[in-house]
């Protein structure tokens, strides 16, 4: 049985789609059937994993009903990871899912019957708290916050945690927060070390063991579309998100 | 006579709300009256400036009609530079101003009154392309993109520059593109370097010629609710916002 993870905050630039997409590569790579749904109009998860941008079918297809997630799945260049594409007219959703009847479960809906056949499925979400990702936290089963190490993304996360509470309540009582996962950290800084220490102190084992470094082979990756274990196997970040895979299977 | 300028892009944490308070915090130095106007739910300019989010009233307040914009403004703690503050209820202005009379120009018919009292006003927008930065570009006279030297942030504004068209055929004829500020440039990374001249070459004198260096100073001053020229005056973040400022300005 296979978990849906939403890789979620509003706060934009702190690695959602880094994560999404390294931590699938993780579990594909250790033999696991592994699924991305790029939910960001952006498409930065579809770019980085080498697709063009609005690929049909997409993301946008799907949630609005007019293909199964299933059909809109496709293999990527590395073994075991599938990715539903997402297109510009995402940004239309926005707008238009508060319109659709049981707007909030399309996605949860779409996603029923391929949930069995991915050991993993990751959500990159858009830096919003809008339909999109409301959509994202109601299929999904768990959560992964990544945060920046830096004052602006721990001023948003309080914010975050509000939302979540509220989708739990009114929409998926079951969603567990697996956990908040330090992006970018630049160890030599003072800064990073004070938000680090005030993250831990303030929300405990909530927060990652794992840290992921602030590493340009991480932003070289997605030009090259690949993975970053694909494109600098051996680098500070590849092992990082190796590890934090390792972190997040065995939190289960 | 003042201009307006939305400092806008969709990809997140290209350095949108630095960009706006600092330039900001550096047109007030030199002795004209200028107002940030924060657009984005999470608050950030708001939180950046000294103030505490959920201020009221608030650009909500403005963008919903129930306060001038003026009424909304007030003084911070740097001379000569004004804040409307954001609210978490922003959030909900994404759902609700599609839905209300002649919705895209609800903030340029708010600024109308108080343009005159502004040499600059810098609307800090949220990481989309929704309606509230559909409203703003429909304010503005002048915008300014913030791209982070970096692959994904490159590759968003092309599609960036595509909405900007669309509001200048349909809502704001007027509006010209100030430039496209790169941020966050780590010179010593070939990526960096890279990022750098395909925008240069692509895009040409768009391209503004101050590149702001990332300075773990520009980093810090949020956590001390100012600007980076009051919380480090001598560093090169603040030596970097006080030449755009100037070739801001230059540009007219
Ligand atoms: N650990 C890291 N070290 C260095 N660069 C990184 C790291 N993680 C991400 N990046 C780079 O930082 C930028 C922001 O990361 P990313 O786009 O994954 O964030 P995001 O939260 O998905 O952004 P958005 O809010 O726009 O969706 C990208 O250019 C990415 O390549
Ligand atoms: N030149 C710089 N050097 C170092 N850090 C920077 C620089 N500019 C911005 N930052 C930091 O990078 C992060 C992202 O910047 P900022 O929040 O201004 O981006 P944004 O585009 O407004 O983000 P969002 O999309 O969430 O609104 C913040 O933590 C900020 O303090
Ligand atoms: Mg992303
Ligand atoms: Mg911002």
């Amino acid at each position: 049985m296979g978990h849906v993870y939403a890789i979620a905050n509003q706060k934009g630039g702190v690695g959602k789609t880094t994560t999404a997409v390294n931590l699938a590569a993780c579990t594909a790579e250790s033999g696991r059937q592994t699924l991305v749904v790029d939910l960001d109009p952006q498409c930065n998860a579809t770019v980085t994993l080498g697709f063009d941008r609005d690929a049909e079918p997409s993301t946008y297809d799907a949630l609005c009903g007019e293909v199964s997630v299933a059909a809109a799945a496709r293999p990527t260049a590395t073994d075991n990871l599938w990715l539903v594409p997402a297109s510009r007219d995402l940004a239309g959703a926005a707008v238009e899912l508060p319109g659709l009847e049981r707007s909030e479960l399309r996605l949860r809906e779409g996603l029923g019957p391929i949930r069995e056949r991915f050991a993993a499925t990751l959500l990159d979400c858009p830096p919003s708290l809008g339909p999109i990702t409301v959509n994202a936290l109601t299929a999904a089963d768990r959560v992964i916050v990544p945060v920046q190490a830096e004052y602006l993304a721990l001023e948003g996360l309080v914010q975050f945690l509000d939302t979540l509470q509220t989708v739990r309540r009114r929409l998926n009582p079951s969603l567990v927060l697996t956990g908040i996962a330090i992006t970018m950290a630049d160890e030599r800084t003072r800064l990073s070390q004070d938000v680090e220490r005030e993250l831990r102190d303030h929300f405990e084992d909530l927060v990652l063991e794992t840290v992921v470094p602030r590493s340009v082979r991480l932003a070289e990756a997605p030009s090259f579309g690949l993975p970053v274990i694909a494109h600098a196997p051996a680098s500070r970040g590849a092992l990082a998100y190796r590890a934090l895979a390792e972190e997040v299977l065995a939190r289960g």
